[in-house]
């Protein structure tokens, strides 16, 4: 797996062409929301009990 | 329906004329888990049209001499009802006779996958038309396969060919050894393989979570299977040590909005290795079975 992988999945599955320009300031007062961080944490768990099978 | 003497049955009704003919193979001792199956052929004897037979149907039916011959593996289910999935259609001559092979690697693969006790493999074969409506040609009636047990008397009785391989000897390793160093003589296996998000310069300020993640990846060799299997499969590359499950990523990014950063989630597929095998370029990966 390289960088250039992971970045090509994530630009995919945002439908981005490129990396979005955000600095600092924006995401410094940023708060992940509790509803985000459940759906984060579930789909964490479900990933570990789900295995797809390779190509 | 309407009658209220009767209760409705519902059921289907199959126009064909085919010839069926149920195959059983006990397989528990045949096949243990820790061998890995390459193919499984079944053999079906094609038994000799007599000629008298071949003159009539070439009179009656010029147009075609073939028929279609379709495997297909029965499950029956706990509650026993049944289902059969396609396996293997080809279209035979009246006029051959002899050993026909069909690949049954499929159905075998599928009857592994069957929860223990498990029923023997069982291969439904049956013979039709070549093509379906009523001006198709008859050729179908004349093929026919020695059937296994005493009825076919032991000559030419079907048979099931398993091809397959030890894994202890050609398979992976699971995890590797932290300590040892990966050299050419490694056994394939999972090595720990740490992805710094947090050190990526793209991914600032956009990836908050996770800070990283241990993807795994495959190193190692395979051991090559011994010659007359390489010979009898020249279609398939070499095996190689490749992952053959992964696993999705979870990732939060942080997304404009209106001019205003949002957090969203996202899931990145096939970002994590959960096992690493030997397989071969070329080999079909074996289908799961629905339930």
């Amino acid at each position: 797996l390289t960088e250039e992988q992971i970045l090509g999945s994530l630009l995919q599955q945002l439908h981005l062409s490129e990396v979005p320009a955000l600095d600092q300031g924006d995401v410094g007062q940023l708060v992940i929301p509790a509803h985000v961080r459940a759906q984060y944490v579930a789909l964490l768990q479900r990933s570990h009990g789900t295995h797809s099978r390779g190509k | 329906r309407f009658s209220q003497n009767f209760r409705e049955v519902a059921g289907r009704l199959l126009g064909s004329d085919a010839s069926r003919h149920l195959l059983v193979f006990a397989m528990e001792q045949r096949l243990p888990p820790d061998r890995e199956l390459l193919q499984a052929v079944l053999r079906l004897f094609q038994e000799p049209v007599p000629e008298a037979a071949l003159r009539t149907h070439g009179r009656l039916s010029p147009r075609s001499h073939r028929a279609r011959v379709t495997v297909e593996w029965l499950h029956v289910r706990d509650d026993g009802s049944n289902r059969t999935s396609l396996i293997d259609s080809r279209l035979v001559s009246v006029h051959e006779s002899g050993w026909k092979a069909f690949d049954v690697t499929e159905a075998v693969n599928f009857w592994r996958q069957l929860g223990r006790p498990r029923q023997p493999l069982l291969l439904q074969v049956s013979v039709q038309r070549e093509q379906p409506g009523p001006r198709a040609a008859s050729a179908h009636r004349l093929v026919r396969f020695a059937s296994q047990g005493p009825a076919g008397g032991g000559r030419g009785e079907p048979q099931l060919e398993l091809h397959s391989l030890d894994l202890g000897r050609y398979g992976a390793q699971g995890d590797c050894d932290p300590e040892a160093p990966v050299t050419e003589g490694t056994r394939c296996c999972r090595r720990e393989m740490y992805i710094d998000l947090e050190g990526l310069k793209w991914a600032e300020n956009w990836v908050l979570e996770p800070p990283g993640f241990l993807a795994y990846e495959c190193v190692g060799t395979c051991r090559q299977p011994p010659e007359p299997l390489s010979f009898k499969w020249p279609f398939l590359g070499p095996r190689q040590c490749i992952a053959s499950e992964t696993t999705s990523l979870p990732v939060i990014v942080s997304v404009k909005e209106g001019g205003r950063p949002r957090a969203q989630v996202v899931s990145l597929p096939d970002m994590r290795v959960q096992k690493c095998s030997c397989a071969s370029d070329g080999a079909p990966v074996p289908r799961k079975l629905e339930p």
